[in-house]
């Protein structure tokens, strides 16, 4: 299952638009400070990726790397407790996203990997239903890349 | 019309996608 990785990306940075976070969510470098990413996931469980941890989430980041990579690691730590721990799924398979490249050189392929973990989250957690009929508006196109992305991720599981 | 058929064939390839993940049971258990 081989994803145009650009294609993953941009369609994941569309689906990741319909949370209407706070913090801008247009373009890569926009999500490259965790913000908009974070506020989605507290969406999609407030009590897992809750207001503490939110507040951890520095958004005034500016183009500071340091920073930004502070973000990205809280993100993607909690995301992989996620899976293990409460949806009691190992991802071991699935290769993590390197975040150092995420931040410094906005790397399509580095994000849509951590888009796609979200995206997981979404369709897994408690709320999934509202997310998935979210995602059957979607342009078809866009939904095509983000059942791809949901297959590659499921075939990567293991209970 | 193939173009017509082919559409409508990717259309339902998509719902069928997400009608099966939308009636799986959660993955959090309890």
């Amino acid at each position: 299952m081989d994803l145009n990785k650009t294609v993953l990306c941009e369609s994941l940075i569309i689906w990741l638009q319909t949370f209407k976070t706070a913090a801008p969510c247009k373009t890569v470098e926009d999500l490259t400070s965790g913000a908009a990413m974070s506020q989605a996931l507290h969406q999609i469980d407030p009590s897992w990726f809750s207001e503490s941890w939110l507040a951890r989430i520095k958004e005034d980041v500016g183009n500071n790397v340091r920073l930004k990579m502070n973000n990205l690691k809280k993100i993607l730590q909690m995301m992989v407790d996620y899976y293990n721990e409460l949806l009691a799924q190992k991802i071991t398979d699935f290769p993590l996203p390197d975040l150092a490249r995420v931040v410094e050189q906005f790397d399509h392929v580095e994000l849509g990997r951590l888009l796609q973990l979200i995206l997981g989250c979404a369709v897994k957690c408690d709320r999934k239903q509202e997310y998935i009929q979210i995602i059957m508006t979607l342009e078809e196109s866009v939904q095509h890349v983000v059942m791809t992305a949901i297959q590659e991720l499921m075939s990567k599981e293991t209970v | 019309d193939p173009n017509m058929k082919g559409a409508a064939a990717n259309e339902g390839v998509l719902a069928n996608f997400f009608n099966s993940l939308l009636s799986k049971k959660t993955g959090v258990p309890g």
